[in-house]
């Protein structure tokens, strides 16, 4: 799955998830890829969050609307991050996900539940692609 | 009277020094857009998104060709046509895309035959008062807004992945408290002898969260 957040020029902000699903799934499965908060989620007033791993668990999560809200109330990326991972594995200690998280700032950070999880920035002060590593 | 000139002259330039600051905040803040963030090192992705927002264009223009990016390329395989075949070993795509000045978002789900899944969720977005299509209607939708299709999406890496799973009797899958237990459907209830209540059901729980980590993971999921 690909989830990703961008800010134009104007400090606009949009996210867009693409993905082709689990494999193997039963016919007619749809995971949380196309489901707005959960996949990805943005507020222009507050940043965005992108998320990738089990579909079926996190859909029941919305694990970037909360990381969204968090921040609206003052957390920082990375907090707002890890809080909305550790909701999901209180719950369902085994599950597999993680998520970006971008503030309007540009303080961006991951967090992440059993696998090691990365995520890739472009911004002005690059001469290209970085890439971050978040380990659960 | 001097006095006064000099206290009007000093709140206008306080004034002006301020609006400056502001301003100036606003310039330094300008100047740490644009940004493009992806998950995974999705580079040509990202890099596709950064051309088109470096150029001017707006977010929902770069997300959709960053996102595009990733469907030619089929990037780790979790993304576009040719990958992650369902029982039947056919390909499907999900697709979201949200505005996060309007809140307004368009999706497809389940969607079978088209392979610019991003696109067609911009074009729900953009053409109709819905959020999200699935399935074959999202299909026929896509089409007559334009996109390319009807087409095959599996390709032979995945269809290779499906007669093997076939082979090795559909494990692993994502069917619980069915028989058969380990072979292909077709799948019925597992009627428990006696009791349905919670000892015997608490036990399949544990057994079922053990057994759906075995297969969810870097390369299955979303």
């Amino acid at each position: 799955t690909i989830s990703m957040a961008v800010f134009d020029k104007m400090g606009n902000i949009a996210v867009g998830t693409s993905t082709n699903g689990a494999t193997f799934k039963i016919p007619g499965r749809v995971g949380d890829g196309p489901i707005a908060g959960s996949s990805a989620y943005a507020d222009d007033e507050v940043g965005a969050c992108g998320a990738t791993g089990d579909g079926d668990i996190m859909m029941r999560f919305l694990p970037c609307y909360q990381v969204v809200e968090s921040m609206r109330l003052g957390m920082e990326p990375n907090l707002a991050a890890k809080d909305a991972i550790s909701r999901i594995a209180r719950k369902f200690p085994d599950f597999v996900g993680a998520v970006f998280a971008i503030n309007k700032k540009g303080v961006h950070a991951g967090a992440c539940h059993g696998w090691t999880f990365q995520y890739s920035v472009r911004s002005p002060e690059m001469d290209d692609v970085k890439v971050y590593t978040v380990v659960p | 009277m001097a006095a006064t000139h000099l206290n009007s002259a000093s709140i206008f330039l306080l004034t002006f020094s301020l609006l400056f600051l502001v301003m100036g905040h606003e310039a330094s803040n300008s100047g740490q857009y644009p940004v493009v963030v992806s998950t995974w090192p999705f580079l040509e992705a990202v890099r596709a998104a950064w051309r088109v927002v470096d150029n001017g264009f707006s977010a929902v223009d770069a997300v959709v060709e960053g996102c595009s990016a990733c469907e030619e390329l089929r990037c780790d395989g979790t993304v576009g046509p040719g990958g992650s075949p369902d029982e039947n070993g056919e390909t499907t795509i999900d697709a979201l895309v949200m505005d996060g000045v309007t809140m307004e978002v368009g999706a497809v789900a389940a969607m079978r035959y088209i392979k610019d899944g991003i696109k067609a969720a911009r074009l729900v977005m953009q053409y109709t008062e819905h959020t999200l299509l699935v399935g074959e209607q999202a299909s026929a939708f896509a089409i007559s807004m334009g996109l390319p299709g009807p087409t095959n999406l599996s390709s032979s890496e995945s269809m290779e992945k499906w007669i093997k799973w076939k082979e090795n009797h559909c494990q692993p899958n994502f069917w619980k408290d069915v028989v058969p237990v380990d072979s292909c459907g077709p799948y019925h209830a597992k009627h428990f002898l006696g009791s349905s209540h919670g000892t015997c059901s608490k036990t399949t729980l544990m057994e079922n969260i053990k057994s759906r980590s075995s297969h969810v993971g870097r390369h299955n999921h979303d």
